[in-house]
């Protein structure tokens, strides 16, 4: 394994988000796995429609919460194609859903993983290296006063309530830690991005991880 | 300033002006404690941001509403899929 990865340099993740006063985390993440890995497989990188899954995922609850296994369930049973975010924008309130027809163009899932990789995070990085971003769970209570820098304490991982992006890592330097996006805009954290320190599982961050396949 | 800086309307002295700065005057103390746990250059550092009048129940409420379901433990095996 490299002892830095970042799949934002190699131009294939999407900028980072604003969910704004909805809770849809969960959209969020699964459909940045998904822009993310239609872009290493040599797409060109697009937004998908976010607000597609927030209508459209029967089995979750719009701004009023989700998870990104019952999406992505619901993406591969489905075969439903997201389509770009230009033809169905985000609203940060929940919709009745749009349909397409199967000949319309947008991205499917084929298939994806969702793994607890807790006191495996060596093995969450090969997974991130060799799959892409990666959608994961988190606990985010103490995210809430986050200004920036590396989570190391008290981000306990009893509850998972948030839905994020890994897009990296870095173990050069002295506090190994995990690159992840977020969907509170670029103001927040480091322009959008938080850092964790890896291992130990800070903030839950190896407890609900999955990888996406196109 | 914190009004200022992040638009906030809620009129000094009003019944929501007095909420929200309990909440902002709690979060102070979280900052407080959370930045005394790590003094080491690269550990996060909190402080004032735009949820900081939010109590936590409301940041919980708005932002923190995905849920987790079980997955297997990672047993190393190859998983295409």
């Amino acid at each position: 394994l490299p002892a830095k990865f970042d799949w934002r340099d190699k131009a294939v993740v999407a900028p980072v988000q604003n969910q704004q006063a909805c809770g849809s985390c969960w959209a969020f993440s699964v459909v940045g796995a998904m822009q993310s890995v239609h872009a290493i497989g040599g797409s060109p990188l697009a937004q998908l429609s976010v607000q597609q899954v927030l209508d459209c995922s029967f089995q979750n609850h719009g701004c009023n919460g989700g998870s990104p296994f019952r999406a992505l369930t619901w993406l591969k049973q489905t075969r439903v194609k997201l389509v770009p975010q230009s033809e169905y924008s985000y609203k940060a309130e929940t919709g009745i859903c749009h349909f397409f027809s199967q000949s319309h163009a947008g991205v499917a899932v084929k298939n994806f993983t969702a793994h607890d990789f807790s006191g495996q995070e060596e093995a969450m990085m090969g997974q991130l290296v060799e799959h892409g971003p990666l959608a994961a769970i988190v606990d985010a209570v103490s995210w809430q006063d986050y200004l920036g820098g590396i989570i190391q304490h008290h981000c306990s991982s009893q509850w998972s309530n948030h839905a994020v992006l890994v897009v990296g890592y870095n173990t050069t330097g002295d506090i190994p830690y995990w690159i992840v996006q977020n969907s509170w805009g670029t103001t927040w954290g480091n322009e959008g991005y938080v850092y964790i320190k890896i291992g130990g599982n800070v903030c839950g961050i190896a407890d609900s991880v999955a990888a996406v396949f196109l | 300033s914190f009004r200022e800086h992040f638009h906030r309307m809620y009129e000094v002295n009003g019944e929501e002006f007095n909420r929200r700065h309990l909440n902002f005057q709690n979060a102070t103390k979280r900052h407080a404690y959370l930045n005394s746990l790590s003094t080491a250059p690269q550990s996060a550092k909190y402080g004032i941001n735009r949820f900081s009048d939010l109590s936590q129940k409301e940041f919980r409420g708005l932002y923190l509403r995905a849920s987790a379901d079980r997955a297997p433990l990672f047993s190393g095996l190859k998983t295409e899929g």
